[in-house]
């Protein structure tokens, strides 16, 4: 669903 | 080299039970004082991180840090040819080792396997997480928490997690009406595992998709509790102690409300 937000929005990557 | 003997291999299977359907294909990262493992699903929505410390094992060495790139299927498969009370070693070469030995052994020392399981090659992103000072923390019963993740499933999709003083309400709605299950802290604790403790800086509302939940109970036979670590704008935070040597951590991004 188009209101899920992904981990990327939370986190940077290593 | 690498080499790890775990005296209950019971312990190897339910970490990957608890992994395995999250995560196909992980990067099993061993140095001197641990064997860690990060992996996202596939669309990047929840995080499973295990650290499993050396004393976990009767035996540990890791000379050099070595990365495994496990498919959790392949590994799985010989997990199962495992009972709960046999004796698994782990063995790899020590640069770029393109496969992993598996032994196990059974507890009278009559019956030994032994397995080779090839390494995958795993281009993932690997995310820094953030110390986070968290609103909220509930610590409740991992089978109360399974249960109603479940039972909450039959209603709707998602969830909606509130915390306030004394209480976590969890919530979810759809075609058939509305779930309300509330939890509140226990005023006594006769039995630790069984007691709920909300402990709470500021009010939380959050929604999660149940379908990850319930991936992440798939860790409930490793621990009698779990914790919830709950912040506005920050990714839910399940955690499973293993006994005191490690943890499973699992994060999952909230849905936005509607």
């Amino acid at each position: 669903p188009s209101n899920q937000t992904k981990l990327h929005s939370f986190f940077s990557q290593k | 080299m690498f080499e790890a003997k775990l005296q209950q291999g019971g312990l190897l299977k339910k970490i990957l039970e608890s992994v395995k359907d999250l995560v196909v294909d992980g990067l099993w990262d061993c140095d001197g004082a641990a064997i860690t493992l990060q992996g996202m699903d596939s669309s990047h929505v929840a995080l499973v991180e295990m650290l499993l410390r050396a004393e976990a094992f009767e035996h540990y060495r890791c000379d050099r840090n070595v990365t495994l790139g496990m498919n959790h299927n392949h590994l799985s498969k010989i997990l199962k040819c495992a009972n709960n009370d046999d004796i698994v070693i782990l063995k790899a070469a020590d640069q770029n080792p393109d496969s992993c030995s598996l032994i196990l052994e059974s507890k009278n020392g009559e019956k030994t396997s032994d397995f080779v399981v090839s390494l995958v090659r795993i281009d993932t992103d690997q995310l820094g997480i953030p110390e986070t000072e968290y609103s909220a923390h509930v610590k409740m019963s991992s089978g109360e928490f399974q249960r109603i993740c479940r039972d909450l499933s039959q209603f709707g999709d998602a969830v909606q997690i509130t915390c306030s003083k004394q209480d976590v309400k969890f919530s979810s709605s759809g075609e058939t009406g509305k779930a309300n299950i509330t939890l509140t802290h226990s005023a006594t604790v006769d039995k630790e595992e069984e007691s709920v403790t909300v402990d709470l800086k500021e009010p939380v509302d959050l929604t999660f998709a149940l379908r990850f939940l319930n991936l992440f109970t798939k860790a409930t036979p490793i621990s009698d509790t779990v914790t919830l670590s709950l912040s506005q704008e920050a990714p839910l935070v399940v955690e499973y102690k293993i006994g005191d040597s490690g943890h499973i951590r699992y994060f999952l991004a909230p849905k936005i409300q509607e």
